[in-house]
């Protein structure tokens, strides 16, 4: 389960602040896994004050709900991020960054297919640069896009190019798989499915043999 | 029974954040940073094990503006569906309060009535109306939560509010079950010229993979 609570003194009206809220959910908690597992209590609770005397917002598209919109969006993201990081037996944190697809949801949803993925959690977990397990998760997404536009990268390491697997340094990408899980950081997964401006991210973790004692153990 | 604000923060260590770049400011603390919040954290005996902060109360001084994303998850826990009424019925509320070690979940009308009673008793030790009160619960599924210790520690829980860092730190912990790490961040920013400032607590470690609407 996560829970969130959100406070912030802006000034805003409330029909402005739930859409606001909404918008900064689904670019945030709705985009983190660490097991497929949606819970019965997950709840984000969004509260303004209106105490710092700034200009009521009764308007989405002015440019003072902009701003406000990016704040909520980063406070969210930083949280949501820290979930993830914090998985259950996780080594590592794992951003998936996908470009190139029509809309901002496409690229979401593929994203968030490739984090989701146990086969490529349990690759990151065994520091294998598994590129199939990725390009099969981000085929299955339920997105279609040509798949001579694919582009995988992990990290700085180029896997994969308009729909062709390439020869890279396998120990060296083993490696930024390892040193991320040594100091529990971030392994990036870059994915271009095509020209597109639709880009989106996804976060979630490894998964290590801890993840199934933990959830073995936390019974009813 | 109560657990000191100091205490309860240094019970796990905070996760470390890392915010997309953009025109902010990360400053200390996380729920309490913006005007007008105060919260509070404590060991009030809900665990099933150890004795890490277990309950955490978030109040506002004036009618807050509220929002809320819920789970779509149809086993939706009593807390879930409280919520959403309250917020269907209200723009405005004035306290969150969040239990950790059950969730409140699959437990039917009895874990529906204890929602109820906890708000109930909450309101009237804050004068509020019950419908200015929001609740958050994790934990074990399916088991109800120990009403008896959660209505006893109230009073103690309202008297630790505070709007300093501690104050968020320690509802950051108490909201937590299987986390090793606390998550708490907040922002300081502009809007319209004038500084506003966003934050936050949160928690989850297991079970994730949220499709809140």
């Amino acid at each position: 389960t996560m829970l969130g609570v959100v406070t912030t003194d802006a000034l805003v009206e409330s029909d402005v602040w739930r859409k606001m809220v909404k918008v900064a959910v689904n670019r945030s908690f709705n985009q983190i896994t660490v097991d497929g597992d949606t819970s019965t209590n997950d709840t984000v609770i969004a509260l303004a004050s209106g105490l710092s005397g700034s200009p009521a917002i009764s308007s989405l598209n002015c440019p003072e709900a902009l701003q406000l919109q990016a704040c909520l969006d980063s406070v969210m993201q930083g949280l949501a991020k820290s979930i993830a990081w914090d998985g259950e037996g996780a080594t590592c944190l794992i951003e998936v960054t996908v470009t190139g697809t029509e809309t901002e949801a496409e690229a979401a949803k593929i994203a968030r297919s490739v984090a989701s993925s146990s086969l490529v959690k349990a690759a990151v977990y065994g520091r294998d640069p598994n590129w199939g397990r990725i390009a099969a998760a981000a085929g299955y997404a339920g997105v279609s896009f040509e798949m001579d536009s694919l582009r995988i990268s992990l990290g700085d390491i180029l896997l994969m190019e308009c729909g062709q697997p390439l020869p890279f340094d396998r120990l060296g990408a083993s490696k930024y798989l390892k040193k991320a899980g040594e100091v529990h950081g971030t392994v990036e997964i870059d994915i271009r499915v095509g020209g597109g401006l639709g880009r989106g991210k996804a976060w979630g973790c490894d998964l290590s043999y801890d993840y199934v004692k933990i959830n073995a153990e936390y019974t009813t | 029974m109560a657990t000191t604000v100091e205490d309860t923060s240094s019970t796990i260590p905070a996760a470390p954040i890392s915010l997309p770049e953009g025109p902010w400011k990360q400053i200390p603390g996380g729920v309490t940073a913006a005007k007008g919040f105060k919260a509070s954290g404590m060991y009030a005996g809900l665990r099933v094990s150890g004795k890490k902060p277990d309950l955490a109360l978030i109040t506002c001084d004036v009618d807050a503006t509220a929002a809320g994303a819920f789970t779509t998850n149809v086993v939706a826990a009593a807390p879930v569906v409280y919520c959403k009424k309250m917020l269907e019925m209200s723009k405005t509320v004035r306290a969150v309060l969040i239990n950790a070690g059950q969730a409140n979940a699959a437990t039917g009308d009895a874990g529906y009535q204890d929602v109820l009673d906890s708000v109930v008793t909450l309101a009237r030790l804050l004068k509020l109306k019950p419908e200015e009160v929001l609740i958050e619960s994790t934990g074990v599924i399916g088991q109800r939560i120990k009403k008896g210790a959660l209505l006893q520690a109230l009073p103690t829980l309202v008297n630790m509010l505070s709007d300093s860092v501690n104050g968020g730190d320690a509802a950051a912990v108490a909201i937590t079950t299987t986390d090793l790490v606390s998550k708490s961040v907040a922002i300081e920013s502009q809007v319209g010229g004038t500084p506003i400032r966003v934050g936050g607590i949160a928690k989850g470690s297991g079970m994730i993979h949220p499709n809140m609407a």
